[in-house]
């Protein structure tokens, strides 16, 4: 699992378009897209590494937050937004994924105020794992 | 191991090696299972790895990781040491001595989530129970996000890795043996410390019936270890706790009980 691969390479992305870090501009979307694709290619060897989980999730997360969708949109008028360099790897094909569910209770309720308390459904769903 | 999915499906897999069993912008929990012998293909869980994430949430200002690993005792904090965190205590870890072993248990208030990890015998197990939208909502999560989302609480595990009760078992004990020692009524651990003692009485470890019962006697067969009907019973008990509905979901196992009656003499 190469993860360090795609670090540096979103090291060196940052760099060329002259980024400090994490910003709310179209740029940093593209930036986002890159390592994005890069993680794609990696998900395979890296199934097992917590650190990719990790850093998939913080990307999705980011892109999120950064609505990085609607930039990029606005930005080139195109779905995924980032012009293709020559002899880029193509975006992962996309599949059809349900949006967020309007009752998706937990982001909202881990925004509820100090008290950080549930406000959520109390519909709990149990998994477990033992022995040989 | 055996594994209990969020939908309620049961299945044994060999998952050898680091295998994600919860991700979503929370919570991620990881395993890493070996075999439990040479030349078997059932494996156990070694290792846990829970990643209580900052990122997503202003209730908890940084990620929290718990470790657990089979040939040391259960830690009773995080790795930085600390066992609370966020405001009103939003993450907390309680640490527990059983008769049967050591438990943690993991309470992420915000997303109303428990992970409960156990050591029992030589190897670990794992117990969580989180809201609806929270498994239904992660489990949406696709290739166009980078990921192969692989999570075994949520899809269960891969058709290549499961194991076959019947068929991949071992003969280490006899099918009549390893049963009668899975309804055996009294534990071969007996409490060592008056703490451990309390804690059993609040245990209350119930008879394995169902799935369970099949899941020990699968153990046992394939490696003679009593721990293994100690970490049945706790699972058990576990899921018990943490679903309540699945007892109603449960195969019902009477017939198989009645032989091993026999069987016990």
């Amino acid at each position: 699992c190469d993860l360090d691969a795609c670090t540096r390479a979103y090291d060196e992305s940052l760099e060329s378009r002259g980024l400090a870090g994490p910003e709310g501009s179209a740029a940093y979307c593209g930036v986002l897209y890159d390592f994005g694709i890069c993680m794609h290619n990696i998900r395979r060897a890296c199934r097992g590494n917590l650190n990719y989980h990790t850093s998939n999730t913080m990307l999705i997360h980011l892109k999120t937050i950064f609505e990085c969708a609607k930039r990029l949109q606005q930005e080139t008028g195109s779905a995924t937004g980032v012009p293709r360099k020559h002899g880029r790897p193509p975006l992962p094909p996309s599949t059809p994924r349900p949006d967020r569910p309007s009752t998706m209770a937990p982001p909202e309720a881990a925004q509820a105020g100090p008290e950080c308390s549930y406000r959520g459904s109390r519909n709990l769903r149990h998994c477990g794992l033992f022995g040989d | 191991p055996h594994l209990k999915t969020f939908k309620g499906n049961m299945q044994t897999c060999r998952v050898q090696g680091a295998w994600p069993l919860v991700d979503n912008p929370y919570l991620a929990v990881q395993v890493t299972n070996e075999p439990v012998l040479f030349g078997s293909q059932a494996t156990a869980t070694t290792k846990v790895t829970v990643l209580v994430k900052g990122s997503a949430t202003p209730c908890l200002n940084q990620t929290k990781t718990y470790e657990a690993t089979a040939d040391a005792p259960l830690p009773d904090t995080f790795i930085d040491g600390t066992n609370k965190s966020g405001p009103g205590e939003a993450v907390t870890i309680r640490y527990q001595d059983t008769a049967f072993g050591s438990l943690v248990e993991i309470r992420i208030r915000y997303i109303e989530t428990t992970v409960i990890v156990r050591k029992v015998g030589r190897y670990l197990a794992f117990s969580t129970s989180m809201p609806d939208e929270l498994v239904s909502w992660h489990s949406g999560q696709g290739d166009d996000q980078g990921t192969d989302g692989v999570q075994l609480c949520v899809q269960g595990c891969p058709l290549s890795e499961i194991m076959d009760l019947d068929s991949d078992r071992g003969h280490v004990l006899s099918w009549a043996d390893a049963l009668a020692k899975c309804v055996a009524k009294t534990s071969s651990s007996p409490p060592s410390t008056s703490t451990m003692a309390a804690a059993d009485s609040n245990e209350g470890l119930g008879d394995l019936t169902d799935q369970y019962l099949d899941w020990c006697v699968f153990d046992l067969m394939t490696t003679g270890k009593e721990d293994f009907v100690l970490a049945a019973r706790s699972a058990h008990r576990d899921t018990l706790a943490m679903d309540p509905g699945a007892a109603g979901n449960l195969r019902n196992r009477t017939a198989a009980q009645d032989v091993g009656a026999g069987a016990a003499g």
